[in-house]
């Protein structure tokens, strides 16, 4: 049984794609089996791996067109397995307008996955018909959270779209994770809004924080996750801690 | 005759809100008359000048539905007029989805503009319903560029989309600036990206650059614009040259 987690946050630029690639990798390197779903249009995570989304024959659209399966539209990359995204996702909310049940085609896709102890999906910055996909598909949500003024403003629309989710499509949906990301320890705004979140969210708050590190904006361009590109930076660290935080939880008690 | 300018790039985080917000506090410094528009469902430019969005009875929202005309939305804060946004724009795509030209209701709300030598038009980060208005209300596009590898990824996503906007709904449309955003000298990949862009977009790149500056991200949570809230930072000083840059471009050659 996979545990399927999405990285969610309307808020642009936050840090969900370099969450989702790092934890990916991280719990690679703990010997777990992953699955990464990039369900953004700007197909970030797919190019972080250079992987040339626009090249490509099949990709997640094929998912929510029918014209593919999850078996078929995989790529293995660095030990993990990704559907990657594709630039005309951007259209799918007009082409779906109109079909029923349209929240549901990842989770019937994700139900032919086999093998994988997680699998994790890669949100756009919008509340849209593909992140309401994620959360109609998951069972768990980590919201990465920047350390900075306007994060928590937007935090009440998303637990509201959450609860809604939750409430009419998914009842096994819950927020189990809060992740700081781009973290400056020399910032004092940071460490306020840390504890703001620390009251607020109480242990669903990961003990890691990820903290800002150049490696992290560096590895994309490289097509590599932050354990092949600057094993021994700060990135790395964080993100092998967060994985390490993410594999005790999930022993029984 | 306004200079209507939509700040516009679909990756989220890149500095659109902070380039609308204190190159319109520039412009005002140099006595300018600015009208802001926040046209994003999570109203950060709004909240950013202190204005509480989710405790407004007249909002953006009003000029889609066409139960208020401009002037009953402006909002005098700063020194600016500002039109704020609403949490509930996030519903327009559905709401505005069988309309017959539904990307020119902005435009018909700012010919009631009168007075203003500059219009700033503040986008979310995807290239919807919203994005669409802007672009079809404004003559001219700033793009803010953060400097990292994926910043150009998307760019010809956005182009794209320009150009077509531009073929069929309106011809006077130019991409006119680039904003390099969130530069910090010492990293060497952020001084790589800056030569790419320069080759590429020549002089629309402008000269003056956004430095990575902690003030920035500070100024929204007391609800202030840089020059109110650190007017002698690194950061009202790019925005004061930058709001220069532009002024000058508009003196006839
Ligand atoms: N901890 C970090 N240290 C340094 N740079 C970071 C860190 N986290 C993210 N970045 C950089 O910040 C930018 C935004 O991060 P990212 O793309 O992961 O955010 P996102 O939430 O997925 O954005 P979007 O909303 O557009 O999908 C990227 O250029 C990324 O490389
Ligand atoms: N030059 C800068 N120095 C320091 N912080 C900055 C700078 N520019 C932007 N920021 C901070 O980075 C974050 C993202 O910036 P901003 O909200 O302006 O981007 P945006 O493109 O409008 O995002 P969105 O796509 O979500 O609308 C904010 O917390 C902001 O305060
Ligand atoms: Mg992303
Ligand atoms: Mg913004």
């Amino acid at each position: 049984m996979s545990e399927i987690i999405a990285l969610c946050n309307q808020k642009g630029g936050v840090g969900k794609t370099t969450c989702a690639l790092n934890i990916a990798a991280g719990l690679e390197r703990m010997g777990e089996k992953v699955l990464l779903i990039d369900l953004d249009p700007q197909a970030h995570l797919t190019y972080s791996l250079g992987i040339p989304a626009h090249e490509l024959q099949r990709t997640v659209l094929d998912l929510f067109k029918g014209t593919h399966g999850l078996t078929d539209t995989l790529l293995a990359v660095e030990g993990l397995a990704v559907v990657p995204s594709s630039l005309d996702l951007a259209g799918l909310d007009m082409e779906l307008a109109g079909t029923p049940g349209r929240e549901f085609i990842l989770r019937e896709s994700l139900s032919q996955a086999d093998g994988f102890a997680y699998i994790l999906i890669d949100c756009p910055p919008s509340l849209g018909i593909l992140t309401l996909n994620a959360l109609t598909a998951a069972r768990e949500i980590y919201i990465p959270l920047q350390t900075e003024f306007l994060a928590l403003k937007g935090m009440s629309k998303l637990i509201e779209t959450i609860d809604t989710v939750k409430r009419r499509l998914n009842r096994d949906l819950e927020i189990t994770g809060i992740i700081g990301t781009r973290y400056d320890a020399r910032r004092k705004l940071n460490k306020g809004i840390m504890e703001t979140i620390g009251e607020r969210f109480g242990d669903k708050l990961f003990k890691t924080i990820i903290r800002e590190n150049i490696s992290l904006a560096e590895a994309p361009g490289y097509g590599q996750t932050i354990f092949r590109y600057a094993p021994k930076s700060h990135g790395a660290e964080d993100f092998l801690a967060l994985a390490g935080e993410i594999v005790a939880r999930k022993r029984p008690a």
